[in-house]
C-alpha cells in the first residue's frame, strides 16, 4: 500500500500480512496486505480490523471489521451504534455505500475512520486528534501510520515519462503533481489497468475532506 | 524500536535517585537495582522491534553487566513504571472536541494518515 503517514510522509509498502496501522490507548486498526496479480511483492489491502477500545464512561469495546468485496455498514455484531451509556452514543458507522464504504465515528475520542473498496484493494483513511495519536506507550512500537514503513520494506517510485498513456491518464484525473498523483502512476505501471487510478483519487478525496487546512492536502514530497 | 525511550527512562530514574555508578551504600543500591530491572523489563517489551539494532543489543549486554557488578538480584521491586498519557477527556464530556474546546478554548489539532494502492 501507499501511506500518507500522520507526519505527513509518504512511502510506498511492500510489507505482507497483517500490520498494526494504529495502536494507542483507545484504538487499534490493523490491515492485511496480500500479494496479488501473481507477483510476489505487490500487495492489496484484502482486510482491515478496528478495535474501538472501552474508555470509561463513554464507550464500551466495539469491532469493525472489513474484507475484499464486504465492507459492511456495521459492526461486528450487527449494531451500528456503540458506546451507549449516560443515554449517549459515542460510536457510530454510517454507510453511502454499503458494501464499499464505511464511515466510523468515535465522537468520546473526537476521531473519524473511513474505509473504502476501490477497485480490487481496500482503503482506509483516518482523522484523529494529536493527543489521541500520541497516546502510546514505548510497547505500542509498531504503527505504519505513525511511524511509517519499516525502512527494508519500503519501495522505490519509478520514474514515469510525461510522454506514457499513464502519465497522461493520472495527469487528467490528478491535476497537481503530489503523492497522490506518484501513487496513481506507480498503480497504472504495476498493473497496466487505467481503473486503478481510483484508488489515489479516492485517497485525495478522502484527505481533502480530512484535512481543515486546503495547503496541506496535496504533500510534495520525492520525485513529487 | 523505542530502545531510546529505555535508555532516557533509566537514566531518568537514576538522575532522581542521584545514584549514577551504583553509589556505595545499601539503600542506594537497591534502589539502583531497583532501576536497573525495570531498564531490563523495558528492552524485553522492545526486543521484537529491536531485533537487528545495535543500541538494543549494547544495552542488553550493559543491564547484564551492571546488575553481576552490583550484585543486583534477578527479582525484586521494579521503579514505577512511566505514568500513561494523560487521558484528553475530563469531566463527564463524551465528546473530545466540544471538552477541549472548552479546556483549551481552540479547536483540537487533527492529524491524517491515509492508506491505500490498487
Amino acid at each position: 500500500p501507499h501511506i500518507r503517514t500522520f507526519n505527513e510522509e509518504f512511502q510506498t509498502c511492500a510489507v505482507q500480512g497483517a500490520w498494526p496501522l494504529i495502536d494507542n490507548q483507545y484504538l487499534y486498526i490493523q490491515a492485511t496486505s496480500t500479494p496479488t496479480r501473481g507477483s510476489s511483492y505487490i500487495t492489496i489491502l484484502t482486510k482491515i480490523t478496528v478495535i474501538l477500545k472501552n474508555w470509561r464512561e463513554c464507550a464500551e469495546l466495539q469491532i469493525y471489521q472489513a474484507e475484499l468485496d464486504n465492507v459492511p455498514p456495521a459492526f461486528v455484531d450487527g449494531s451500528v451504534t456503540g458506546g451507549d451509556r449516560r443515554g449517549h452514543q459515542s460510536l457510530r458507522v454510517h454507510s453511502h455505500d454499503p458494501g464499499r464504504h464505511a464511515e466510523i465515528w468515535a465522537t468520546h475520542i473526537g476521531t473519524m475512520i473511513v474505509v473504502r473498496q476501490v477497485g480490487r484493494s481496500l482503503s482506509l483513511s483516518v482523522r484523529s486528534p494529536r493527543a489521541i495519536v500520541e497516546s502510546y506507550t514505548p510497547e505500542q512500537d509498531l504503527q505504519l501510520c505513525v511511524w511509517g514503513c519499516p525502512v527494508s520494506q519500503r519501495m522505490e517510485t519509478p520514474y514515469v515519462h510525461p510522454s506514457t498513456p499513464a502519465y497522461t491518464h493520472c495527469s487528467s484525473l490528478l491535476p497537481v503533481q503530489d503523492v497522490y498523483f506518484q501513487a496513481c502512476l506507480f498503480d497504472l505501471q504495476v498493473t497496466g489497468d487505467l481503473n486503478s487510478s481510483a484508488s489515489a483519487v479516492a485517497a485525495l478525496e478522502d484527505a481533502r475532506a480530512m484535512i481543515s487546512n486546503p495547503d496541506r492536502v496535496h504533500l510534495l514530497t520525492g520525485r513529487a | 524500536c523505542r530502545i531510546l525511550q529505555c535508555n532516557s527512562d533509566f537514566v531518568a530514574a537514576t538522575l532522581e535517585i542521584g545514584v549514577i555508578g551504583g553509589g556505595g551504600k545499601d539503600g542506594a543500591n537497591a534502589v539502583y537495582c531497583s532501576a536497573l530491572r525495570s531498564y531490563a523489563l523495558c528492552t524485553q517489551r522492545t526486543a521484537r522491534a529491536c531485533r537487528g539494532d545495535l543500541a538494543y543489543h549494547s544495552a542488553v549486554q550493559g543491564i547484564e553487566d551492571l546488575l553481576i557488578q552490583h550484585r543486583c538480584p534477578q527479582t525484586g521491586p521494579t521503579a514505577q513504571p512511566r505514568p500513561l498519557p494523560k487521558p484528553p477527556l475530563s469531566g463527564n464530556g463524551c465528546f473530545y472536541e466540544k471538552g477541549f474546546m472548552q479546556k483549551e478554548g481552540r479547536a483540537p489539532e487533527y492529524l491524517h494518515c491515509g492508506v491505500f494502492g490498487d
